[in-house]
């Protein structure tokens, strides 16, 4: 139980909510 | 037989029986979203935090978010009533939480909650001890070790300036703040446990 991040589905909630900054970033 | 689910990321701890255990998951994740999502935007407040790697920012609110929810919600823990407040407002004792199956971490929880509210700290140290608490250089899966240690070091001195300017006994608040790191580690790694048990069951 290396991952519990990825397990709750945490990884995918931060990946999204990070998103949008990453894109502001390279924009 | 019935199943419960406590942790006050939650609406409710009682699980309807009709549910399957992935409709039971998914309606969890729903309740506690939103909490998560404004981790991800306090951390993005941080200054510097977004200049280091997508896949270290990614890392460290993987493995620090659970550690952050409980000191922003740590009064959801009431010691002197002995009631813990879930995300819809309702409040359940100590008592009916441990006949749900509640364990040895909701005793670390109230105790964590319990020392964290005797500290007194204002709304800016709070802010910037939960900035320490998630740029970790120390995380697993991290790339660039220095640029996060660089960036923690930046915040613990500028958390110690903080707390020098507010504090009578500067030395000892600071030390007992600090050694607020280990003991979250440890609720972290308790609540995984928790989560595999739960999983498994």
């Amino acid at each position: 139980f290396g991952d519990p991040a990825s397990n709750l589905g945490l990884e995918d909630i931060i990946r999204k909510a990070l998103m949008g900054n990453f894109e502001d970033k390279h924009d | 037989n019935r199943m419960h689910l406590v942790c006050p990321m939650g609406m409710s701890p009682y699980v309807d029986q009709h549910m399957s255990s992935h409709q039971i998951w998914e309606e969890f994740s729903m309740s506690f979203t939103p909490a998560v999502r404004e981790v991800v935007e306090f951390a993005k407040r941080i200054p510097g935090f977004r200049d280091l790697s997508q896949h270290d920012q990614v890392s460290l609110l993987k493995a620090g978010t659970f550690e952050v929810l409980v000191v922003r919600f740590a009064s959801l823990f009431d010691i002197k009533e002995r009631t813990v407040t879930f995300l819809s407002g309702k409040k359940y004792s100590v008592e009916a939480l441990r006949s749900m199956g509640a364990g040895e971490l909701l005793n670390s929880m109230f105790e964590f909650s319990e020392k964290l509210t005797a500290l007194q700290l204002s709304e800016e140290e709070m802010s910037l001890f939960t900035a320490v608490v998630l740029v970790s250089a120390d995380r697993s899966g991290i790339e660039n070790v220095n640029s996060v240690e660089a960036l923690q070091e930046t915040l613990i001195r500028a958390l110690r300036s903080l707390i020098t300017k507010n504090h009578a006994n500067e030395v000892a608040t600071f030390t007992k703040l600090l050694l607020k790191l280990p003991d979250l580690r440890s609720l972290n790694n308790m609540h995984s446990e928790e989560l595999l048990a739960f999983k498994v069951h």
